[in-house]
Parts: C-alpha cells; sequence; structure tokens
C-alpha cells in the first residue's frame, strides 16, 4: 500500500508546474526511501530528476517499491481544484474516507534511467534563483543560445541575437551578503558553456521552489540547475551543451 | 557549426 499526505498541496502544485513544460508523462517511483522521478525531454537534450524525502511529507508510507505513470498535465489539472494550503492525499490500493476524492488513470510507461555519477564539477555556482530566472528569460528576448563562463570573480552571460549582444557579469559576493543576495563560487578552474535559452527558462519554472539555485559546471558535461527544497529535498535539471563542430 | 549531442552520450543506462 501507498499512502502519501501532504498538508500544502500548494508544494506538490509548484513541483509539478516547474516540471511539466519539459516532460508530459513520468514515472513516480516510490520506495520507502522516498519518491523519485526521472525523466529527459522528447529530444533528450535535457534531463531532470527529482526526490521528494519521506520526511517532507506529514503522512509517508510505502509498503512497496511502485512505479506510478502519470500524464503531468492531467495531475496538474486534478491538483488546480486544491488550493496551496489543502491537504492532498495521494494513495494507490485501498482508499480511505475523504471530503473529496479525486480518481487519476495511471499509465505504464517504459523509461530507462540513466546512471548520473555524483563526480565532481570544475565550477559551482551558487546565485538567487531569481536573479538567474531574470537573466535567463531576459537573454532570451535577445538570443538563442547564452554562454554562461565562470571565473573566480564571477559569472557572465552572453549572448548574441539579430539586434548585436548582451552581456550580463554577476560578481561573487563577500562571505556575509545576505542569503537571498549572495552569490558563491566555488572553482577548479574556469569554465563555459554555450546552452540552448529554452531549456534554461524552462527550468528557471522551478523558481518559487527554492531562494537559492546551484549551477554545476565542468567543460564538455551537461550543466546541472539543482533547486533544494526546503522539506523536500531536490529537483535538478540537466542540460546538454552545443558543441562547436 | 554547432552541434547538439544528447544525453545518452554523457550518461549510461542503468
Amino acid at each position: 500500500m501507498l499512502e502519501l499526505r501532504l498538508t500544502r498541496a500548494g508544494l506538490l502544485k509548484k513541483v509539478l508546474e516547474s516540471i511539466r513544460d519539459l516532460v508530459t508523462d513520468a514515472n513516480f517511483d516510490c520506495a520507502a526511501t522516498g519518491c523519485s522521478l526521472q525523466a529527459m525531454d522528447s529530444s533528450r537534450v535535457a534531463m531532470l530528476s527529482l526526490l521528494l524525502r519521506p520526511d517532507g511529507f506529514e503522512h509517508y508510507r510505502c509498503d512497496r517499491n511502485i512505479s506510478m505513470g502519470m500524464n503531468l498535465a492531467n495531475m496538474a489539472r486534478m491538483l488546480r481544484c486544491a488550493s496551496d494550503d489543502d491537504t492532498v492525499t495521494i494513495n494507490a490500493d485501498d482508499a480511505q474516507d475523504k471530503i473529496s476524492d479525486y480518481e487519476m488513470k495511471l499509465m505504464h510507461i517504459t523509461s530507462e534511467n540513466l546512471e548520473i555519477p555524483e563526480a565532481g564539477y570544475e565550477a559551482i555556482v551558487k546565485m538567487p534563483a531569481s536573479l538567474f530566472a531574470r537573466i535567463c528569460k531576459d537573454l532570451g528576448t535577445i538570443g538563442d543560445t547564452v554562454m554562461i563562463s565562470v571565473t573566480k570573480e564571477g559569472i557572465q552571460f552572453f549572448t548574441r541575437g539579430d539586434i548585436r549582444t548582451a552581456n550580463i557579469f554577476c560578481r561573487k559576493t563577500t562571505p556575509v551578503a545576505k542569503e537571498k543576495e549572495a552569490i558563491s563560487i566555488e572553482m577548479e578552474k574556469p569554465v563555459s558553456l554555450t546552452l540552448a535559452l529554452r531549456y534554461l527558462i524552462s527550468f528557471t519554472k522551478a523558481t518559487p521552489l527554492a531562494k537559492q539555485v546551484t549551477i554545476s559546471m565542468s567543460y564538455g558535461r551537461p550543466i546541472v540547475v539543482e533547486y533544494k527544497m526546503e522539506i523536500m529535498d531536490h529537483i535538478r535539471f540537466y542540460l546538454v551543451p552545443k558543441v562547436e563542430e | 557549426r554547432e552541434t547538439q549531442l544528447r544525453m545518452e552520450a554523457f550518461y549510461t543506462f542503468n
């Protein structure tokens, strides 16, 4: 039996809103250790992985591992019936008494999970999630791709389009900066990657979930954009860089 | 010229 209860439906709504542009159908793999999801977009250029920890739920019971294939648009439609502070219960198997009861069809989705090594990255930048979202949105009005470069001084975003170029540089802040404004850099060597802006803009739908975003980069490897949720662990987005032929 | 690689070029399937 699987039974998950969350007293703030708003959190689940925000998680869904942040992933449903990228992926239409996905398997939620539930186990005693938590609910996880890994899915690629249809072009297999971007990927997301999500972990919802058991202690993030008010009630979490998962007697056996279960994979729930769900259409994310349908799930979002159902959750729209709940207010942000309503309690939402997801159960598979026997139902219990509830004030309202929604049933949703599960789907069989064949998915192959990729093994993502927890290897170190050449540069890791933490910056305000809202600032990253604004930069991606602004640059998206000018170009299709952005070159993100990290040096020990800061992080630079450069784009080129029909109407010319745009360059935004965010300097690393001092250690005393307030958390919501802080920009920190851990770096082994400078890294520069060229990325499709439309995917980055889609990743920033997760901005309401976290104050800060962590951007991990290594030369020639997918960039990782991670949002750490306060009570629910994390959501990570991966994007393959563009390479010069 | 830019080329776009896919995710499985970097990670292996479980």
